[in-house]
């Protein structure tokens, strides 16, 4: 199966 | 104090209808600039960011930099009572509770007033790259649309393959498989019927049909849709809004276990 990943993974907080 | 006069008031409805079943609350951010809007959905999964740029108003009036905190679905509730030629207008004061509502029917023979609350929300502002994409495709947003509730009735998941012969959307699940290859085709009326492939590399991207097919409720927005990916960044879906900004969504990829 897949996994989903998170978009915070991405994208930092500012 | 604000105020921001919208003579096409149908956008802001369409926008509307676009985000509150991907977004529950999202603060609205307003500012010299525009009006815009950055918000994940629960699962943190996808993210959509909205800017209407404050040329594309009639009148636009910013005293200072506002975020209002709204609920999506009880703005919703009070942009549907604004008819698809009126005009709409937002209101509110520095540091007040409420957004005014004011819609204007073209002839000026009604005009409503509709007050929500404001809510505080707390949420986390993301910092969004400036990325070079390895691939870009172009399409029409009714057939990117078509192609999403097509596929969604078989698989869960699409997965998305930029080549030289075209761009390939493909799913699998429990009753079979699809396949739907759009190739470069540039020789149309119209510009926006076009679909342009801009290849730097070839891509394939896996995500979930959920979020793409809640995207293209967007497709009222925009004639064409543009696909932006890179391997091991969100994908982003674009819908141009005319002469005032965009409205994009960022999808997280699946990876294989």
């Amino acid at each position: 199966g897949d996994t989903q990943r998170s978009i915070t993974e991405f994208f930092r907080v500012t | 104090m604000l105020e921001f006069r919208l003579v096409q008031g149908s956008l802001l409805k369409k926008v509307m209808e676009a985000i509150k079943d991907l977004v529950t609350d999202a603060n609205f951010e307003c500012s010299s600039t525009g009006f815009s809007l950055q918000a994940m959905d629960s699962s943190h999964v996808a993210l959509v960011a909205l800017l209407l740029r404050s040329e594309g108003f009639e009148h636009y009036r910013c005293d200072r930099n506002l975020s209002m905190g709204m609920n999506l679905n009880n703005m919703s509730k009070m942009l549907k009572c604004a008819g698809n030629d009126d005009i709409i207008t937002i209101k509110a004061d520095d540091g007040g509770d409420i957004v005014t509502f004011m819609f204007e029917s073209p002839s000026q023979d009604k005009i409503s007033d509709f007050e929500m609350k404001l809510m505080d929300i707390s949420s986390e502002q993301l910092g969004i790259p400036e990325s070079e994409y390895q691939s870009i495709v172009r399409m029409p947003a009714a057939e990117f649309q078509r192609i999403c509730k097509d596929l969604s009735s078989i698989g869960d998941t699409v997965i998305i393959s930029v080549t030289k012969e075209g761009v390939k959307f493909s799913t699998r699940g429990d009753i079979g498989s699809a396949n739907i290859v759009c190739r470069q085709n540039t020789s149309v009326d119209k510009p926006e019927e076009a679909t342009v492939i801009e290849m730097k590399e070839p891509v394939s991207l896996t995500f979930a049909l959920r979020y793409m097919n809640s995207f293209t409720k967007a497709t009222p927005l925009s004639n064409s849709v543009s696909l932006s990916m890179s391997s091991d960044l969100p994908l982003v879906v674009e819908y141009k809004i005319a002469d005032m900004g965009y409205l994009r969504f960022y999808l997280a990829p699946k990876i294989e276990d």
